[in-house]
């Protein structure tokens, strides 16, 4: 509710000027119950202990009591009634509509807006606006990935396509699991808030029924048409690899060929258990074929599948990298199976050489523990980049970065991946193991080597 | 931002609004605030975050998980709440906005 910002000149800015604050009334209190049961399976029981939603960092000191009201009231909202201006001012404004559920996909772009620190200095902070796409989505539950800070709650967030339809409202701007922060934000879906406020507002107040007329329409496919959009088709590229307690996540490169990380399937021919959610749920036993040594930098194992993954999109390589190009991350980090895999947008923010060939790429998107073994995709040509491998984490801190991550360039690995595929020889594969010692100087985040001095004799 | 952004931009920043709930007769005392959408100008309807309310619920924040019922009426509340709503300039009209003091606010250098 305070902000303790540090004391300062008070600020006088007028950034914008704004309309006088206007008094309201409260109609109703209102939450959509599959919210609250998604979130319960999603948050509740076992997990709960590990999550955190309240809007400071876990090392603040909030009270229990505080923290348990915050919890109980995330999936609330509320519909206010704003007393009467002037009614040339209130007839301004283009009309808000609503996209049904499921409309939109996953990894589809998405616009938050909502004022940080609530009502502190609306001058600065009203209305600031933040990109994401939609990350992942449980019934009327929805991540996005797009950055809100305390204060944005109940703010809107809006679609690309259908151009400006209001698609949820913040619930929880910022979650924490296991006192790392996720950096996803929780939605709840806009269009079943809805239908609860009409049917509540024609329930309690027969006279203000009216009301509910006037809430925004959804805004969906012409009829005849399938509401669901399929979305790209990488956003369905990754599986999740369970081998014995260890899971993490992969990618199939080929109908039975899935690539994930040595930290989650580490000991060739052990049985992995691989999962795929998209177009259905399957799990299909596999075993590694190969998985790098411990000394190498290349934190790679190859799974070969009993059966063939259908339905699971076989991605294109890509060949080259281009720093700055808008990528996205899918895995199943952070909720596992319970879940489906999640998106996470950003752009390439790096890619290190070592002898003019790309041995590491890094990234802006969220990634989170789980992750490991996912693909990293170029957003716009859907080309498979590289294999994420891992966040960052600061040892003298213990702090975790999932915005600073390190994949594997997918061109280290695709003559050795087509060479096994198309004769089960795994010679390249193997090669991974002899890198040099400048690509595993990079990959232990070391300082490159100084030239030896030359001999001036 | 790009120009797919347009249209989105528009109806968000006109959309957007910032709502403060306080105790009558003192505004400014532990007020609480959250942001919000303007569902309708004539007559304004605000969707806003329910935390903001949880101070003021008659029966304590117990009454948003003991019900299984999905609302709330609004005198769940007590009388003494006070709730503004304050959102960014419209087109045509100039904002007549007095001067209010603000919470002290700085910009430590990074």
């Amino acid at each position: 509710a305070s902000l303790g910002l540090e004391p300062g000149a008070p600020s006088r800015a007028r950034a914008r000027p704004l309309q006088p604050p206007r008094p309201a009334r409260l109609l109703l209190l209102l939450s959509c119950p599959g919210f609250r049961s998604h979130f319960a399976r999603l948050f509740g029981a076992e997990a709960a202990d590990q999550w955190h939603f309240v809007s400071s960092a876990p090392d603040d000191a909030v009270s229990e009591e505080e923290e348990e009201d915050q919890l109980r009231a995330l999936g609330w909202f509320a519909l206010l009634r704003v007393q009467r201006g002037a009614a040339a001012e209130e007839r301004r404004g283009p009309a808000v509509t609503v996209a049904p559920l499921g409309v939109v996909t996953k990894g589809a772009p998405l616009l938050a807006c909502g004022s940080p620190f609530g009502a502190f200095c609306p001058d600065i902070f009203l209305n600031t606006l933040s990109r994401g796409v939609l990350s992942n989505a449980a019934g009327p539950l929805l991540l996005t990935d797009a950055r809100c800070l305390p204060g944005t709650e109940g703010g809107g967030v809006f679609a690309a396509r259908p151009a400006g339809a209001l698609v949820a409202l913040v619930a929880a701007p910022l979650c924490w699991k296991a006192r790392e922060w996720v950096g996803l934000t929780l939605l709840c879906a806009a269009a079943p808030l809805l239908q609860v406020a009409r049917w509540a507002l024609s329930s309690l107040h027969p006279g203000s029924a009216s009301l509910s007329v006037l809430l925004p329409p959804e805004v969906g496919a012409p009829r005849g048409l399938p509401l669901r959009d399929l979305g790209p088709p990488w956003a369905a590229a990754a599986v999740l690899v369970e081998c014995g307690t260890v899971w993490g996540s992969g990618v199939a490169v080929a109908p039975r060929l899935v690539v994930t990380c040595r930290h989650v399937a580490p000991r060739e021919a052990a049985r992995v258990l691989v999962h795929s959610a998209t177009p259905k749920n399957v799990a299909i036993w596999g075993r590694v074929v190969f998985a790098t040594q411990e000394t190498s930098p290349y934190d790679i194992a190859v799974v070969s599948l009993e059966e063939d993954l259908n339905g699971v999109p076989t991605p294109v390589p890509a060949e080259h990298f281009h720093e700055g190009e808008p990528v996205s991350v899918v895995g199943f980090g952070v909720f596992g199976q319970a879940c489906g895999p999640s998106v996470t947008s950003g752009i390439l923010s790096a890619v290190v050489h070592v002898d003019d060939t790309p041995v590491m790429l890094q990234t802006t998107c969220a990634v989170h523990g789980g992750s490991s073994g996912g693909p990293l995709f170029s957003t716009r040509s859907g080309d498979l980049l590289g294999i994420v491998a891992s966040n960052t984490r600061d040892n003298n801190t213990g702090a975790t970065y999932p915005h600073l991550n390190f994949s594997i360039p997918i061109t280290v690995l695709q003559p050795a991946l087509k060479q096994y595929s198309q004769t089960g020889d795994l010679c390249g594969l193997r090669e991974l193991d002899l890198a040099t010692e400048p690509v595993r100087v990079v990959w232990r985040l070391q300082r490159p080597l100084p030239e030896a001095p030359r001999s001036k004799l | 931002m790009g120009r797919q952004w347009g249209p989105s931009m528009r109806v968000a920043e006109q959309a957007g609004c910032v709502v403060s709930a306080s105790r009558a007769g003192q505004p400014d005392v532990g007020s609480w605030s959250c942001s919000g959408v303007i569902l309708s100008r004539s007559p304004g309807l605000v969707l806003c975050h329910g935390g903001i309310f949880t101070p003021f619920l008659r029966t304590g924040s117990a009454a948003l998980t003991q019900t299984g019922a999905a609302f709330l009426p609004g005198d769940s509340c007590s009388d003494d709440l006070r709730l503004h709503v304050q959102w960014g300039p419209t087109t045509a009209s100039p904002a007549g906005r007095a001067d209010q003091e603000l919470p002290g606010l700085c910009t430590p250098q990074c």
